[in-house]
């Protein structure tokens, strides 16, 4: 039996400074271990309980609400620097649970749950009734939009043949019929211009990522037009990445050195995250 | 003899301190 008083929670505000310097933590700590899709930035805090922590510090019991932003995960662009995803563009949110440490005045993450999900077909045409709704990641026609979209950025550069790291999302446009696309590439060991089979191509060491958007288009003639437009970001030398006391690294860092397309068993973007214990 | 003070009574309704949940930053989906 313990000695001295019983150790209870307390309730700040949801917008409370403290709280939310805890909240923009645990985004921060979303962003850096979302193994696919786009950055998300804090929309909500929808409750917080504060326990004392023996010795010292204090645990923040967290559940926020997220959106997500037009930034892709492997995009270096600052989050503050990223537009959140428009209703008529259909929007995605995350649902996390968080425990946020606050020691010596500093934020860590213990433990993270979240999950995202699409808004409704309902909801996005009430603001837009004619915008094309999200498209199954796994469908023939997305697939082949983004082999085709990345055949032409391929053809279209010299230097390294980028290789395809995930399809993050894709829309059917209706007039003209076309396919919208975004993924993620990678730059490989092989030369673009030379390239006979590219599954004998490696990711560099030093990785270099890029986001391309692309539409497929078909044409008057029975083909189809290809549009495609990449950024690509600056290399990526490989640090290991600290961890949460607890937590499993593997599985959450992006998908470096990886080509394949990651989805969610729906097809759909959505993105789950779970990490490290959840006992206060 | 105990004399009540006067206290004026605040005009118009009282706020209700809603603590959570917190602002909603873009919008609700």
């Amino acid at each position: 039996v313990p000695h001295g008083p019983v150790l209870g929670y307390r309730e700040p505000a949801c917008d409370d400074p403290e709280t939310e310097q805890a909240a923009l933590a645990a985004v921060d700590y979303i962003n850096r271990h979302l193994p696919h899709g786009y950055k998300h930035i804090l929309n909500q805090i929808d409750s917080v309980k504060v326990w004392p922590r023996r010795p010292t510090g204090e645990v923040f019991d967290l559940e926020i609400d997220t959106l997500e932003t037009t930034c892709h995960v492997l995009d270096p662009t600052p989050l503050a620097n990223c537009s959140v995803r428009q209703l008529k563009e259909h929007a995605v949110e995350g649902d996390c649970d968080f425990n946020v440490l606050k020691q010596d005045g500093q934020f860590s993450v213990l433990s993270a749950k979240c999950d995202s999900s699409p808004d409704s077909a309902e909801d996005v045409h009430k603001v837009c009734p004619d915008c094309p709704l999200l498209a199954p990641l796994n469908d023939s026609r997305v697939v082949h939009a983004v082999e085709a979209a990345l055949a032409t950025f391929n053809a279209q550069k010299s230097g390294s043949y980028f290789q395809l790291v995930e399809i993050s999302r894709a829309q059917f446009v209706p007039l003209p019929a076309s396919v919208s696309v975004e993924f993620a590439v990678a730059a490989t060991d092989c030369v673009a211009k030379e390239v006979v089979d590219p599954a004998k191509c490696n990711l560099l060491a030093e990785k270099q990522y890029g986001f391309c958007k692309g539409m497929v288009t078909e044409n008057v003639a029975g083909g189809e037009d290809v549009a495609v437009t990449c950024t690509v970001f600056q290399t990526q030398p490989v640090l290991p990445q600290p961890q949460p006391d607890g937590a499993e690294a593997g599985p959450l860092t992006p998908a470096q050195g990886s080509a394949a397309p990651a989805l969610s068993p729906a097809g759909l973007p959505a993105a789950s995250l779970v990490v490290g214990p959840r006992a206060v | 003899k105990v004399a009540q003070p006067s206290v004026p009574a605040p005009e118009g309704p009282v706020p209700v301190v809603r603590p959570c949940p917190g602002r909603i930053r873009y919008f609700n989906i």
